[in-house]
């Protein structure tokens, strides 16, 4: 229905457009409560007939939460489905009216399940009074009764080997609840809603697969995880930065992963050290023009490492080296790291690289500890 | 420590005691670098704020605080980001001071694993703190002798906790030499060839130590968190500051 009138014509009002049929104005809904999605129906209809508005009401009621508890006490076979066929009544398309469950499903379902609910002091719902539903085809009124192939468990439980209906979130939980066990067989991770490690087998949450930490000893939940393009590179939680943007002294990762590692030393045959910066996803010598000590004592810093022994400028060999060179006024740009006080597509005028030694930072020596002579 | 000796001073330069007022020693900590402790995330419970802490390097008496001493204010606590309070695992912070220290023969940094470092079942090492000894709360620093214990053999001590790899059990069966209440953050260390020793866990948890329910301690591996324990400090000094 298109507006409001309408809406009031479908109760029998005369303000109908009459271009406006009534199989336009059908109040059949897809059902969406999750305990009654193994219907043999997928259409329902509101008010219901413990007189719930709409299935958003239904969903958070005393009912919707009695049923499924019912429900694993075994008292009955089909009380799920009865449940459901008064929680979301199967609605006629034709017509827009409930099918109703037939008076025996009904009546079964009272006989079996009444005495369990008093156990616990609970009583029967009240909106469920049996002789409300039509006798199997009497006065030519359809009703509705489970066939054998009626799902008797809900999506959110588990049926167990002996047709128990168990809570889904019991399945694997280390207690059994079937009447059978059968709720704690094979356990895996699939069963448990978890994520199995490929190496090791480890179950792991859905919450940690992708977060950035690895858990599985072969880090493959951190594999796969994102679809960067070519001219981009994957940061540590997994975002896309084009490479272009890596180790330009400002952090365009959220968790700044494209500005780690951008200095590093590259060892060679002779066992020089070679101070090397990954800009761009490609890795450049640096140039020695204008170079200072305290360039060199920064960059040890930044590798964590203790301060320079020895600062060289070594000739390059290479027809065509890959050079950044230092800003012109680096002094005055206040940088924390060398990387971003170096630029590139400058030439280098003494075509001199840095060769760096740094000093390893002392550790784990306790010298005021004195022997003890016997 | 229970069942450990009254430590010499100097023996353990990287020990220090995070305090805060007014109860003064609160855990232990383990000096890494010059600007930079290690200690573990639940010290910091319902007291996140940096400026309540201080961190006392340098000290052996409690008590009586000697010219060896060094003092820092805590500028910034880094807690790991899957610290869960619940299952006590991935226990770990790092702690910034306001300012360097000075190294001396009394203050010094212990070496950090190599991630790749692990500790082999039946290593003995050392832990240390001013935590509680059984019968009294000590003033001297305490040291005691530990064994590590496979993760799979601890984890028949304690069933109803899953022993994680970000963990490190030690001790006896016996319980005869344990950590306890005070110890937390602290150093269990091992000696490496060369006369080195390296920082392989933090005193993290284990059964209330002075009960009859005794067992080994558990200790956060350190091994496991070095990456981020450096790319932690890497951010905070290069990137952040």
């Amino acid at each position: 229905c298109l507006y409001n009138p309408c809406l009031d014509s479908c109760g029998g009002s005369s303000l109908c457009d009459p271009n406006n049929s009534l199989n336009n104005c059908s109040q059949c809904e897809p059902i969406t409560l999750e305990l009654c999605m193994n219907l043999p129906y997928n259409s329902t209809s509101y008010p219901n007939y413990f007189g719930h508005r709409t299935q958003k009401e239904a969903s958070i009621s005393w009912e919707s939460s009695l049923f499924p508890a019912l429900v694993q006490t075994n008292c009955y076979k089909y009380l799920m489905f009865f449940s459901c066929t008064i929680l979301v009544p199967k609605c006629d398309v034709n017509t827009g009216e409930h099918i109703p469950p037939c008076r025996a499903l009904c009546e079964h379902s009272k006989e079996r399940c009444e005495s369990v609910l008093g156990i616990v002091g609970l009583q029967w719902p009240e909106d469920t009074d049996c002789s409300q539903f039509p006798e199997e085809n009497s006065d030519n009124q359809t009703c509705l009764m489970p066939d054998e192939y009626v799902e008797e468990c809900s999506p959110s439980h588990f049926k167990c080997r002996s047709g128990q209906c168990v809570l889904a979130s019991r399945r694997c939980d280390g207690q059994a609840d079937c009447d059978d066990d059968s709720d704690e067989e094979n356990c895996g991770c699939k069963e448990r809603d978890l994520w199995e490690c490929p190496s090791n087998k480890q179950c792991l949450k859905h919450t940690v697969i992708c977060d950035g930490f690895p858990d599985c000893p072969d880090y493959m939940d951190e594999k796969n995880c994102s679809f960067c393009q070519d001219d981009e590179l994957e940061c540590a939680n997994h975002a896309c930065v084009s490479r272009d943007l890596w180790c330009d002294g400002e952090a365009d990762c959220s968790d700044s992963s494209d500005e780690w590692d951008c200095v590093t030393l590259s060892i060679n045959v002779n066992s020089s050290s070679f101070l090397m910066v990954h800009r761009a996803a490609t890795e450049h010598h640096v140039c020695a023009d204008g170079w200072q000590e305290i360039l060199s004592q920064l960059a040890c810093k930044q590798m964590g490492l203790g301060e320079p022994s020895v600062t060289k400028l070594i000739q390059e060999q290479e027809k065509e080296p890959r050079w950044l060179t230092l800003h012109s006024n680096w002094e005055s740009l206040n940088g924390t790291t060398l990387h971003e006080l170096l630029v590139n597509g400058q030439s280098c005028e003494s075509r001199s690289k840095i060769s760096l030694l740094c000093t390893k930072q002392d550790c784990g020596r306790r010298p005021a500890a004195r022997m003890n002579k016997r | 420590i229970l069942g450990g000796r009254t430590s010499r001073p100097g023996r353990w330069p990287w020990q220090c005691s995070l305090q805060s007022e007014p109860s003064g020693h609160i855990c232990g900590c383990v000096l890494i670098a010059k600007k930079w402790v290690l200690t573990v995330a639940h010290c910091f419970e319902g007291r996140e704020n940096a400026a309540v802490w201080k961190v006392v390097l340098g000290i052996n008496n409690l008590d009586h605080p000697s010219v060896f001493m060094q003092t820092r204010f805590v500028k910034t606590i880094i807690l790991h980001p899957r610290y869960s309070r619940a299952v006590v695992d991935y226990d770990i912070s790092i702690v910034e001071l306001s300012e360097d220290i000075s190294e001396t023969g009394y203050v010094r940094p212990v070496c950090l694993p190599n991630p790749e470092q692990w500790l082999e079942p039946d290593t003995y090492c050392y832990i240390t703190g001013w935590g509680h000894m059984g019968n009294k709360m000590p003033f001297k620093l305490q040291e005691g002798e530990v064994r590590i214990i496979s993760l799979e053999h601890c984890q028949s001590y304690f069933d109803m906790k899953t022993i994680t790899t970000r963990m490190i059990c030690a001790g006896y069966e016996s319980g005869t030499v344990d950590s306890c209440m005070g110890d937390s953050g602290g150093p269990l260390v091992c000696e490496k060839p060369g006369g080195r020793w390296t920082l392989f866990g933090l005193t993290s948890w284990g059964s209330v130590c002075f009960s009859k329910v005794l067992g080994p301690g558990v200790y956060s591996n350190v091994s496991y968190f070095v990456e981020w324990i450096k790319r932690q400090i890497y951010i905070q000094t290069f990137l952040l500051n």
